[in-house]
């Protein structure tokens, strides 16, 4: 473990932290993507398998319910919570996210570290992980008025995979035959989507006006 | 083979 990544654990905790905040809290998922939540969801099932069967540290297995817990129930809140479901905005969200899992799963069947169901599934998670915060990103430049918690959901969210290039930088250069250059591509992919967000966030932050993504 | 190690990262 280092800093790097624990900083990413700890930032990508507070997006899931600030999701249910704002779920829970003020019964409202106006500005949020079902569609993202439920890749989410499809990302850590998938990524997550070996929970019961290589126990790394309770640090470790800890983070991953937390994680499964939050992603699931979020998409639960969204569909089924009798308040919640009611601002959930589907005419705008869009995005034909089962797209995107198609290609992922077809590109982890080929391009993966091992061909087995494990290593092909870990590697579908990584792809998708990559591509889920799109309808996301869609939904934004959509919604006219994006809400602080909104935004700053967003923004930890791509700010945890940032710090996770660093983590694996200082892994490439600390420990020998540290190689893992799927992910290392899936997480740069990932993070430059990202760009443009963590760009009109930064001007609205510095400028102190409301965030807004040119449409 | 040796088995591949776990992986750490979440």
């Amino acid at each position: 473990m280092n800093i790097f990544r624990f900083a990413g654990d700890m930032t990508h905790l507070a997006s899931v932290l600030v999701l249910l905040l704002k779920i829970h809290t003020i019964k409202s998922c106006a500005g949020i993507s079902l569609k993202t939540q439920e890749l989410y969801a499809l990302v850590f099932a998938t990524r997550y398998l070996d929970l019961f069967t290589d126990y790394i540290s309770l640090y470790n297995t800890l983070m991953k319910l937390i994680f499964l817990g939050s992603s699931f129930s979020i998409v639960w809140y969204i569909r089924y919570h009798k308040i919640v479901r009611r601002s959930y905005d589907k005419d705008q969200d869009t995005f034909r996210h089962y797209f995107l899992v198609l290609p992922c799963l077809l590109l982890a069947l080929l391009i993966n570290e091992k061909f087995t169901f494990r290593e092909v599934m870990w590697t579908f998670s990584l792809y998708l992980e990559a591509v889920a915060i799109l309808p996301q990103l869609v939904l934004l430049q959509r919604t006219r008025n994006i809400d602080n918690l909104t935004g700053q959901y967003v923004f930890l969210l791509g700010a945890y995979r940032a710090l996770y290039i660093l983590n694996w930088i200082y892994r490439y250069f600390t420990e020998p035959h540290y190689v893992h250059w799927i992910t290392w591509i899936s997480g740069l992919v990932q993070t430059l989507l990202y760009a443009d967000f963590f760009y009109y966030y930064f001007q609205s932050w510095k400028n102190n006006v409301k965030l807004e993504l040119p449409a | 083979n040796p088995k591949p190690p776990p992986k750490d990262e979440l």
